[in-house]
């Protein structure tokens, strides 16, 4: 595993004309194909690392350890198979969040998700507050319009909600995050639709 | 018939009767400021009649500017909760707008999906985004170098040599990789963007920012092509749909500067996240 694929990628995006948008289109759509097989690559590296930066214990086993990561590089058109799995068997997603900056980050995650009853946990079993967003049409019609020419037709289960929840994050480290079914813990935000009246101001 | 407030926090929006966005207000830092969010394009020029130079991938060159208006047409859906608030509006058919303010943060993200731009017209767009307050900021403001040091730009104005404007407009347009902000000697208007755009400050205590470009014309500089891009779906092609955010934040005078650099660092390096399956309960 390398990222050779990924510098190769960076390096000819370094080009005035891709810095600049001033290439022709089909250099464009190159340049985006190098700079997702280099993601793809890296992923991967990524992937492994996290898994040995995870396991409890000792760290001797890493290179054998199986723990499979996986990122979500469509997230912009709300496309994230692993969190649209279905929680209910009794599995729970594990989120795993690093920081790649020098100082302590303390933001807030959003995921689609399938269900409406969701809790979420920290490390140390400590519930999180979260909370449930209807995803929008307009997300919604993005997501179908691509994933479809992406995969050649429409995955079975669909989002319905965007989970978000508040992370906490040391520098230069990462924090777990554990997403299970459970009763409604995850608030419903309060949606309403206002029709502004004409002429008032 | 009355305003609508977001925010669960210190930060505050209020919205007018009219469904637009009307005052920025914080209780922390005291800031206080009327405040539009605007959206209108340039139609670009095609460079037949007087002018042979048309706009295209190299350059800016609007023929004129249609506002796009909202008050009083556009619903709005407010969503409320515990973490964060937003507030969605389908501005026109291809211009989808999300406010969202989180409890513990002391900024306003926006997020757009603009396109695909209509060009049936026979006309290339070039979109912005507006962000108008009353501040008098003297035609100066400050765009960001590749990342680096804030430089001042002043309207119609080089340092160096005696400039005479004949595009008002692309003439201040400035590029935008990390930021721009106003000041006006008691507050700091600061935009941060998630990727590079064109920017300017045209009037005093205004901002905006050129978000999405479709247009018809090469402009004859090189790439020999029009800027208009496409996405084929079932061997229908459309124009492209782009997706984004910015970030705002109004701060006293002198305070905004550690806010662009620490949280332009965040946007340029996010979170990392990763999932992992897990069965039963064994935390890892």
């Amino acid at each position: 595993l390398t990222t050779d694929s990924l510098a190769d990628a960076l390096a000819l995006a370094q080009h005035h004309d891709a810095v600049t948008g001033t290439e022709k289109q089909h250099v464009a759509n190159d340049y985006a194909k190098r700079l997702s097989i280099g993601y793809t690559q890296a992923e991967k590296l990524v992937s492994s690392s996290l898994s040995c930066l995870s396991q409890s214990g000792s760290k001797s086993h890493c290179p054998s350890q199986t723990t499979n990561f996986e990122q979500c590089p469509l997230l912009n058109i709300t496309y994230c198979p692993p969190s649209e799995m279905d929680l209910s068997q009794g599995k729970s997603l594990v989120v795993l969040v690093y920081n790649s900056l020098g100082w302590k980050r303390e933001d807030v995650l959003r995921i689609p998700v399938i269900s409406d009853s969701i809790v979420v946990h920290d490390s140390e079993g400590r519930e999180v507050e979260s909370q449930l967003l209807p995803i929008a049409n307009a997300s919604l019609h993005m997501r179908e319009k691509h994933v479809k020419a992406y995969l050649g037709m429409l995955p079975a289960a669909k989002p319905k909600f965007w989970l978000a929840f508040p992370v906490s994050v040391p520098p230069l480290g990462f924090n777990t995050y554990f997403i299970s079914s459970g009763k409604k813990s995850a608030s419903v935000s309060l949606m309403s639709t206002l029709h502004p009246s004409q002429g008032s101001e | 018939n009355s305003n609508m407030q977001i925010g669960q926090g210190q930060l505050k929006l209020q919205y007018n009767a009219a469904g637009a966005l009307s005052l920025y207000s914080n209780s922390k830092t005291q800031v206080e400021a009327n405040f539009k969010q605007k959206y209108k394009y340039y139609i670009g020029q095609d460079g037949n009649g007087s002018d042979p130079q048309a706009s295209g991938a190299y350059i800016f060159r609007p023929n004129c500017t249609v506002p796009i208006k909202t008050d009083g047409q556009v619903p709005l859906t407010v969503l409320r909760g515990s973490i964060l608030d937003e507030v969605h509006q389908q501005i026109n058919p291809w211009i989808y707008q999300i406010n969202r303010v989180y409890k513990g943060k002391d900024y306003v993200e926006t997020e757009f999906i603009v396109g695909p731009i209509p060009v049936d017209d026979g006309n290339g767009k070039e979109l912005s985004t507006e962000v108008v307050t009353n501040m008098a900021t003297n035609k100066t403001f400050y765009t960001d170098s590749s990342g680096r040091d804030f430089i001042k730009r002043i309207r119609d104005y080089r340092s160096e040599w005696k400039i005479e404007v004949h595009q008002p407009i692309a003439g201040n347009y400035y590029p935008v990789n990390l930021g721009i902000y106003v000041e006006d000697g008691s507050r700091e208007l600061s935009i941060l963007v998630d990727r590079s755009v064109g920017g300017a400050s045209i009037k005093d205590g205004q901002i905006e920012l050129m978000l999405h470009r479709r247009l018809l014309h090469d402009d004859g500089r090189g790439v020999a092509e029009a800027l208009n891009e496409t996405t084929c779906f079932d061997n229908q092609c459309e124009g492209l749909v782009i997706q984004g955010k910015y970030y705002l934040r109004i701060d006293p005078q002198g305070e905004g500067a550690r806010w662009r650099r620490t949280f332009g660092q965040e946007i340029y390096s996010p979170l990392l996240i990763a999932f992992a399956e897990q069965d039963g309960g064994n935390w890892v």
